[in-house]
């Protein structure tokens, strides 16, 4: 474990409380992508199936626990209960176009041809996708709240600082995993654009974030 | 390749 890690790990735990906490308090969900919610809890679930298998650390089945309860919480809220501010006709970004080239590419691409390892790198390349229908939604509203650009943010900067976390851990114990470190850059590379808006327009004008 | 790793981060 290293501070970058720890760092990306605390804002991913911050993103998810700050989405969940908008939701649950505002008793809404517009302006949210309940697919892209989906598609996360799909990402947790298809990575953490070796939480009863493998013990790395408390740490890390806690936080495992944790992202699981708190991304089925969120879909929860969005599709059951608030099911009635969601506009789903914003969010209709087809997840099969999402869907079928990860499952195709983690069964090319892989580690080892086992359930485990497909269904791992499945949820690696999905989560590098996973906030397209999000994306996609403020695109077509042409604005975002406040709270879910800070959303976005933290989301953003967590897989940045899992890149640092990676630079760190190849100089300092060689280690280097090919398939998480060109999807987290894929990842990344989908925030740029978001994260100069978030500083030129959310952090300056403090208000909405209305795209250009 | 790194045959069956364990994975390590979340």
């Amino acid at each position: 474990m290293n501070i970058f890690r720890l760092a990306g790990d605390v804002c991913h735990l911050v993103a998810i409380i700050i989405l969940l906490l908008k939701i649950w308090r505002s008793r809404s969900c517009a302006g949210i992508s309940g697919k892209s919610q989906v598609l996360f809890a799909i990402v947790f679930t298809t990575r953490y199936l070796d939480l009863f298998t493998v013990f790395i650390s408390p740490y890390n089945t806690i936080m495992k626990v944790v992202f699981l309860a708190l991304s089925y919480a969120t879909v929860y809220l969005i599709y059951m209960r608030f099911r009635n501010t969601f506009n789903s006709e914003n969010d209709s970004f087809r997840l099969e176009f999402l869907l079928v080239p990860v499952i195709g590419l983690s069964f090319l691409e892989n580690y080892a041809f086992t359930p485990l390892e497909i269904l791992w790198t499945f949820s690696i390349f999905l989560e590098s996708v996973a906030i397209m229908p999000q994306l996609f939604m403020i695109t077509k509203t042409g604005e975002a709240e406040s709270i879910t650009t800070h959303y976005l943010f933290f989301l953003g900067l967590y897989r940045a600082l899992y890149i640092a976390n990676w630079v760190w851990r190849y100089h300092t114990e060689g280690f280097f995993d090919q398939i998480a470190v060109v999807s987290g850059v894929v990842q990344t590379i989908f925030y740029i654009d978001f994260f100069y808006l978030y500083v030129t327009k959310v952090l300056r004008g403090r208000g909405k974030m209305t795209l250009p | 390749h790194a045959l069956n790793m364990a994975h390590d981060e979340l």
